[in-house]
């Protein structure tokens, strides 16, 4: 049996007991937002409130729609306002040369729920193959005169740059320090390292992450890659332990 | 619930479950 403990700032709210842990997450969840005085809206009724659902829209329209939502999610507004990306945006005003302002297309495709939904709508499998979402984010990107997505490249960014105001607030968030030091300390954290030739063992792996490295570009050097943006990520793995993935 | 506590929310919702 399972009990959940959510904590939001100084909220918390604790669930019933259940057998399922989703369950009493979900009751913890709903307790949460009964707290906070968040009245949660049904799908019909979100889908009213939207306008039409992603389903009844036009290839055309599908296609726009996913541009719209690739473009708020670089928006100042967007990034500033609690939104669940917003390491990896840090990351981007954090980095150097040529990928400076960019995120990992893959990190749009597999995190933002909204992106998900918009290319299974496109292509059903999409839900599947995750090459398959990140091949029709990049579609997207590319298409979409706002963003920047150099051909042959698996980054997104803006064609605008961040401000200096939105730089030093998305570290400050990040962060919470008011300079751009990121003198957050060094963390670690376990990984199981699955090589692709079963003649090779699985490892447990400790990846430690500097205070002026994001865990991206830690597990793009563990796992060879050129860089952050070769790693396609999975869904949320089921029966596993909140947001476990596989990378 | 729990989409729109992390859509709000995102890493500063701290789910602690415990086996009880």
């Amino acid at each position: 049996n399972f009990q959940c403990c959510l904590k939001i700032d100084e909220i918390s709210a604790t669930s019933d007991v259940f057998i399922r842990k989703k369950d009493a997450e979900q009751h913890a969840a709903k307790l949460a937002l009964e707290k906070l005085g968040i009245q949660p809206v049904d799908d019909a009724t979100a889908s009213k409130q939207e306008g039409k659902n992603s389903r009844d829209l036009t290839e055309e329209e599908k296609w726009q729609a996913l541009k719209d939502r690739l473009c708020t999610t670089f928006s100042e507004k967007f990034l500033l306002s609690n939104c669940p990306l917003v390491a990896h945006f840090t990351a981007a005003v954090q980095r150097k040369g040529v990928n400076y302002g960019k995120v990992p297309a893959a990190v749009l495709s597999a995190y933002d729920n909204k992106i998900v939904s918009l290319c299974k709508s496109i292509n059903k499998n999409s839900g599947k193959d995750l090459a398959l979402s990140l091949q029709l984010v990049l579609r997207a990107a590319k298409s979409c005169s706002l963003l920047d997505s150099p051909s042959d490249s698996l980054w997104i960014g803006k064609k605008e740059p961040f401000s200096e105001e939105t730089k030093e607030e998305l570290i400050k968030k990040f962060t919470g320090k008011e300079n751009d030091a990121m003198e957050i300390e060094s963390c670690s954290f376990q990984a199981v390292y699955i090589p692709c030739s079963s003649e090779k063992s699985v490892e447990s792996l400790t990846m430690r992450i500097g205070p002026q490295e994001h865990f991206m570009d830690v597990m793009a050097y563990h796992l060879g890659a050129g860089d952050s943006s070769h790693i396609l990520m999975s869904r949320t793995l089921k029966k596993a332990p909140l947001e476990s993935r596989l990378y | 619930p729990k989409s729109i506590i992390n859509k709000k929310y995102g890493s500063k919702a701290q789910y602690i479950t415990t086996d009880v």
